[in-house]
């Protein structure tokens, strides 16, 4: 995946960390110490479109190559910068009855984006 | 982008980067607790010690692990919960462990339990005690007996009970007393239910929220 770096517009993975202390969650959730809430955000042409995120093989090049030159007469939806690849959340935490609850909440952080 | 300019994803007008960070704030804060099946995050009555912290997270790592939740629809967690002394006279001692009606709402059904307890006892002696498991039976609100457990001990230190599907049952409705009953006066004096490193708890495995999930869907 690409991560977002200065101006780039391009379909990338912005990385934005909760620091619990910060928002006043540290007393109740004893581990990890933050979340990184990372999200997708950029454009997707139509000529990446299907692009998984990653150094694209040969293959999807030519199939871009194809798609660019005759990009003006397709039509239908564009193609949107998603998550292509997503970690789960372990969490250690007291609930209300000071109970404290170990649970791993799937698909919880983004770990690379791209365009569907 | 530039406050004031437009955003180039959605077209909407673009915020400025400290309404940006207050909203991703307020988003994740809102993403947990829905995982989590909260509505608010929670308000600590009863604070843990730190060492009794560290004492239950040595122990639930030496718990056996269980089979991952078949249907990703379900969460599948792992609870502890302290001991608060309830009911005790000379010859008994009760102790009560509430288990958060927020997941019981959602669906919560625990796959095993097992009460952790701390015994100091005398060199050479071993002692014997009852535990019973008491229920709320739904006519009367009296606790009536579901089962009850021989346990002899002839070591001090960390000792685990696994407790058995009576038990599982009153801990998924939220609310789980065991009675323990000393059969000597030795076994009376020996476990150790105060002091902030040894409380006895409940390490229970759980899985929260396939009906829940399947409603919201």
């Amino acid at each position: 995946g690409i991560d977002c770096q200065g101006g780039s517009r391009m379909c990338c993975r912005q990385e934005f960390f909760v620091d619990f202390r910060e928002i006043g969650w540290h007393d109740w959730i004893i581990q990890p110490e933050g979340y990184a809430m990372n999200f997708c955000i950029g454009q997707c042409p139509l000529h990446i479109a299907g692009m998984p995120g990653i150094a694209a093989s040969f293959h999807t090049a030519v199939l871009n190559l194809l798609k660019a030159n005759t990009a003006a007469g397709t039509t239908g939806g564009g193609s949107c910068c998603v998550p292509t690849s997503r970690r789960p959340l372990s969490l250690l935490y007291y609930d209300r009855d000071s109970n404290i609850v170990k649970t791993d909440i799937p698909d919880m952080v983004v770990e690379a984006c791209g365009c569907s | 982008p530039r406050a004031g300019g437009q955003c180039p994803a959605c077209g909407g007008p673009t915020l400025d980067l400290e309404s940006q960070r207050e909203l991703l704030l307020d988003l994740a804060k809102r993403s947990i607790l829905d995982k989590l099946h909260l509505r608010q995050r929670p308000t600590l009555n009863h604070p843990v010690s730190r060492a009794a912290l560290r004492t239950a997270l040595q122990r639930l790592h030496g718990l056996p692990q269980g089979a991952l939740p078949e249907d990703n629809r379900e969460q599948e967690c792992e609870i502890i919960s302290f001991a608060k002394t309830g009911l005790s006279t000379i010859n008994q001692t009760r102790l009560d462990f509430h288990f958060s009606s927020d997941r019981t709402a959602g669906g919560m059904e625990v796959q095993q339990a097992s009460l952790m307890f701390f015994v100091q006892l005398p060199s050479n002696t071993t002692w014997t005690l009852k535990l019973r498991v008491l229920v709320l039976s739904p006519y009367n609100t009296n606790l009536t007996l579901a089962t009850q457990y021989l346990l002899e001990v002839n070591a001090s230190g960390w000792h685990q009970l696994l407790l058995g599907p009576e038990a599982q049952a009153a801990c998924s409705q939220g609310h789980l007393t065991l009675e323990l009953v000393p059969e000597d006066q030795v076994a009376r004096s020996s476990v150790i239910l105060g002091g902030a490193a040894h409380r006895p708890f409940v390490a229970a495995r759980v899985r929260v929220g396939g009906k829940h999930r399947i409603r919201r869907r």
